[in-house]
């Protein structure tokens, strides 16, 4: 079992190199260290991320749109483990500013090759980079209904105010 | 694997019965806040089998039924049925569509079903074992995620590799 | 000591039901209820939020932004208790969809007549409603600077970009 | 009370002087991530005198100093002045202006002043007693304030009214 999990963390520390710099920048270090080396499967993880040549002493040094990347990218590193046919993000993007919105995405995109993404969403950036919009609204009060948004021949302030007004 | 379409009724908000089918591989929800979005990620952790009634944002497990409003009495039952292709054949089964459904009536009696064959919670945990899927993989990615993952909540970090690996 | 609790608790639950209704509709209904009211210094204390005629049982039971609305209405009432001379929110608005920026906004701009606000963003709607818009950037790596941005002669996406890029 | 302007040297991500002036009621701060939005919270609620480094998001105070990058060495020393125009004399002085200071040196030694006078802590949170700021009113709002009102953490709740009553 403790061989299994070694081998399992040396991929997702593999996978969390990788996915840090596609949503930093290929210059960002990071890294994921078990504090007790003897004792694997109980010991704490500890996460290092330093973006952008900065030196933060910790995570909470970092911003919170750093956080939720850092965050996201270890996520997604255990998903690439054992990749889920699919996988939803529930307002994940909230925190980001427009190019790391851009970056996120960019990064689904060659995921949803093996995986379907569902990413609910207030962002407009967001909005722009999937394949099909879903709207949920309530014409009667408090009973929710959806339909498809079909937006590629509105323009981007309609198809917000077609679903939400 | 890939979903082909879920199929909500009487389940939260969602009165009414709503489908929504899964073409793309990037696909966006939006809509204005209240209106049901996280509701529709609350479906499909019920449908795969979520017993933890903390996990759908309620007091008791009752309370995925569609409680009414002052213009509409309360629902009877809530209903959940999630579609599936098995392409690849990643699923152990003979079908090539798979549909899993989960029922409650508001006399607490509840069901679920394989292509519309009652059966119990563990035929379809059995089923989905080796697939990455199940209401506690990660398939499902929030902001609640993201927090616990930075604050390390009880070893939330230790527990997340173990369910990967 | 007491007296003065209870005078400032009554006069916050007044400011509660007012702007919440000014965030939420004029047909909503909120309250702020002391859970052990014969020792009101210690007494826990209970928000009751009830948004467009829905019945949800607790707090839990809202949506993201519908909370956050709610949490905000309150933090408001006990920021109209004695309006400090100034009042900073740090992406208090990312939650919320557009139209709950909207009335976010206005609210602000009713109290910004006794008060200064600064308000931290990453949200379009916000931008365009604030006086003047400073932007943070580091043009050296890990050095922050500032400069004010003055978009009344500018499109909306130059804004953005001119301090992001 | 109106603010007049902020002014930060050597204080975290902003090694350089930096000032900000503020003329109009809704001032808008925007930014990508980390580029020091929050970080101009936190040196307002430092020159104000706040003592907890957590709440600075720091692991020692000796953390506000900028901490140096690969291409520029770390700072000696961290300096914030917040300027007033005493309006509507809230402020109990014979000064229109007021400017308080607060500078911490690596050596560790530290000072406030007054209007360029050195004076004790005690002499700035008397002087703001009863105007509604000091580095815990509710002069400043963000969302994991909002999370704390959610949950009521630590009876969170209750202590904001006991500090707004
Ligand atoms: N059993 C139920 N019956 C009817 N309505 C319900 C039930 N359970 C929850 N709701 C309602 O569903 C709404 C919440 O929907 P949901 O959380 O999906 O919103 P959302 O679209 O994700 O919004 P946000 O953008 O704010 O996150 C709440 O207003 C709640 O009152
Ligand atoms: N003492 C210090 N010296 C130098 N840089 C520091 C210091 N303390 C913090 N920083 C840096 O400041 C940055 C954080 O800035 P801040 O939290 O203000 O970002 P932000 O603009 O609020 O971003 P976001 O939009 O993500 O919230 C971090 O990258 C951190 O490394
Ligand atoms: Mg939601
Ligand atoms: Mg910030």
């Amino acid at each position: 079992a403790t061989d299994k999990y070694m081998e399992a963390f040396s991929l997702v520390k593999q996978n969390f190199q990788v996915t840090f710099r596609s949503l930093f920048t290929e210059d960002d270090d990071c890294d994921l260290i078990l504090l007790d080396e003897e004792n694997p499967l109980d010991s704490k993880i500890e996460i290092i991320a330093k973006p952008k040549g900065k030196r933060p002493k910790s995570l909470s040094q970092l911003s919170g749109g750093e956080k939720t990347l850092t965050a996201t990218a270890l996520l997604f590193s255990l998903y690439l483990l054992k990749p889920a046919p699919f996988c939803i993000l529930d307002e994940v993007d909230a925190p980001l500013d427009d190019r790391n919105v851009a970056k996120f995405t960019n990064l689904i995109r060659t995921f949803s090759d093996n995986s379907q993404f569902i990413i609910i969403t207030h962002n407009k950036a967001t909005m722009k980079e999937v394949d099909v919009l879903y709207g949920v609204y309530m014409q009667e009060i408090g009973v929710s209904e959806m339909s498809a948004v079909d937006f590629r021949d509105k323009k981007d302030e309609n198809i917000y105010e077609a679903i939400v007004n | 694997m890939r979903l082909k379409s879920l199929e909500i009724r009487g389940f939260k908000s969602f009165a009414n019965k709503t489908i929504i089918h899964f073409n793309e591989p990037m696909i966006g929800i939006v809509g204005p806040n209240g209106s049901g979005k996280s509701n529709i990620v609350d479906s499909i952790r019920w449908v795969l089998g979520e017993q933890k009634s903390k996990e759908l944002r309620l007091e008791s497990m009752g309370d995925v039924i569609f409680n009414g409003t002052k213009n509409r009495k309360k629902g009877g039952m809530a209903q959940v049925t999630l579609s599936f292709e098995n392409t690849r054949n990643i699923l152990p089964t003979e079908y090539q569509e798979v549909a899993i459904s989960r029922i409650l009536y508001r006399s607490g009696e509840s069901e679920y079903r394989l292509n519309d064959v009652k059966c119990r919670l563990k035929d379809i945990t059995n089923l989905f074992m080796d697939s990455g899927i199940g209401s506690n993989s990660y398939a499902i990615i929030e902001l609640g995620m993201v927090d616990d993952i930075l604050a390390d909540k009880d070893n939330a970090r230790r527990k997340m590799f173990e369910q990967a690996a």
